[in-house]
């Protein structure tokens, strides 16, 4: 089981986006995945036609009172993709588990432990994405303690590039302190409009940076990505011809060759 | 001294393009205006230029160990716009304020007794605008205690339509609670393609829902507002002739007016 952190504390890079399509084409080309909403926004779990219930399980149980994962996964429209939905209340997460459990290491290690059990109850996942907040605080923290990788997702522009080196050095401390085979899988550019310089300059920059680190799949701004959420579908299902579609399916096999 | 929160759980949807290009519109016209970087990622630091220096003093010393926001507030490239930056170190804050401060209701006023006291040493602010990060935590609270209003930049797509509601439902509860006379002051689109009927039918239906707390003023997408921080510069120094510096010089008459 591979356990994916699609991290980016710039807000608004594409995270969400990232994690239900991906997901999605790995569903598609027949791997069972598991996705994670971590963000108390829920948009992950709207993307995906889910329902926040009241008596219905989140991960917020399954963090907050260490309720076992398999309880909150539900299924998706499609074959071989299961979700586990967050709630509002996770907002307030940070400071309850902080109150519960005054060690820090602890705290970082509750996502991990829930995954952990899970792939034993459900051997069959072979993928686990997990979609972040924008912040670097706990539940971002536990993300990247349970992962094995970190994809990035990032636009082309200043600020992002200005996060970019402050994540990655997040990723390494956590990586040495707490999970040694942490590492980055890879920077994926999204929302890029190729005609701007600024997004030719950024991409130039960072290749040169990270090299081999960054994605060769550049995901293009359309309105289909921005339209797909309100009616609950990736968009394999919502317009499958689309160039984000496409774009997300060379990802998966990106992703499946590293 | 009108006090201003720019707030969206929402990531990535303008709140601090918003904050730089609106409090240099304000400043320009003639009104001394202070910008408040709430967010770790210091973006609004770095869009007006600042460092921020090892040894200086930053909205991190005001909120955690209590400096007075006189000693962090520097000045700018523009006349009457002055800032108080931020630093990484604020990703801690939450959690720090929290252990030191039982009282949820304490947490909640350090921001507002900051400004008070700022307000009696210089009397000259006309405007206050606070940029808050991308969630819904004690920092973002503690602006929503400290502001006499609240304006929301918002893109016109499906996430942002769905966590309006949840955060004007934080607005009014805070207002109940602890602000008695806080107010939504307007929503403001942002990032704007008008060609798209996606942001046709989110602009018709947030104005149907919220009428007259909508503005008037509509700011277009524009690589020239993406470029510009690159250069530590406000649009109106970057490109005075822009559609987007002319969209901001609007709502600084707007808010004006209001
Ligand atoms: N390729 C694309 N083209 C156009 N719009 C896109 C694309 N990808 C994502 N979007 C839209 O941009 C907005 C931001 O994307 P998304 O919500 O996935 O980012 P995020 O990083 O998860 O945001 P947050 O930081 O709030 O969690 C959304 O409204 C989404 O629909
Ligand atoms: N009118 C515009 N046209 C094009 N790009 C824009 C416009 N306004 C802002 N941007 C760009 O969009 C990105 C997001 O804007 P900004 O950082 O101001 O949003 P934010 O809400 O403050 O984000 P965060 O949630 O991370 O704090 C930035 O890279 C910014 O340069
Ligand atoms: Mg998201
Ligand atoms: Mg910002």
């Amino acid at each position: 089981m591979r356990i994916l952190a699609v991290v980016n504390q710039k807000g608004g890079v594409g995270k969400t986006t990232t994690t239900v399509n991906l997901g999605a084409a790995l569903a598609i080309s027949g791997h069972r995945c598991l996705v994670v909403d971590l963000d108390p926004q829920s948009n992950l779990t709207t993307s995906l036609g889910l329902q926040i219930t009241e008596d219905g399980y989140s991960i917020y149980d399954v963090l907050v009172d260490r309720e076992p994962l398999g309880r909150a996964v539900v299924d998706t429209d499609i074959p071989n993709l299961i979700a586990c939905p967050s709630d509002p209340s996770l907002a307030a997460a940070d400071l309850q588990i902080a109150a519960d459990d005054p060690d820090p290491h602890h705290r970082a290690l509750r996502l991990r432990n829930s995954l952990l059990d899970f792939a034993r109850d459900d051997p069959g996942a072979a993928f686990v994405l997990l979609d972040c907040p924008p912040s670097l605080g706990l539940l971002t923290v536990n993300a990247l303690v349970a992962a094995s990788a970190v994809v990035v997702p990032m636009q082309c522009e200043f600020f992002a590039m200005q996060g970019l080196s402050r994540l990655l050095d997040t990723v390494s401390r956590i990586g040495r302190s707490w999970n040694p085979g942490l590492d980055l899988l890879g920077v994926l550019f999204t929302m890029v409009d190729r005609r701007t310089n600024l997004a030719r300059d950024v991409i130039a920059e960072v290749r040169g940076k990270l090299g081999d680190r960054v994605f060769d799949s550049i995901v293009p701004r359309s309105v289909r990505a921005a339209e797909a959420p309100s009616y609950g579908l990736p968009l394999q299902l919502y317009d499958p011809r689309s160039r984000v579609a496409a774009a997300y399916a060379d990802l998966a096999q990106e992703v499946l060759g590293r």
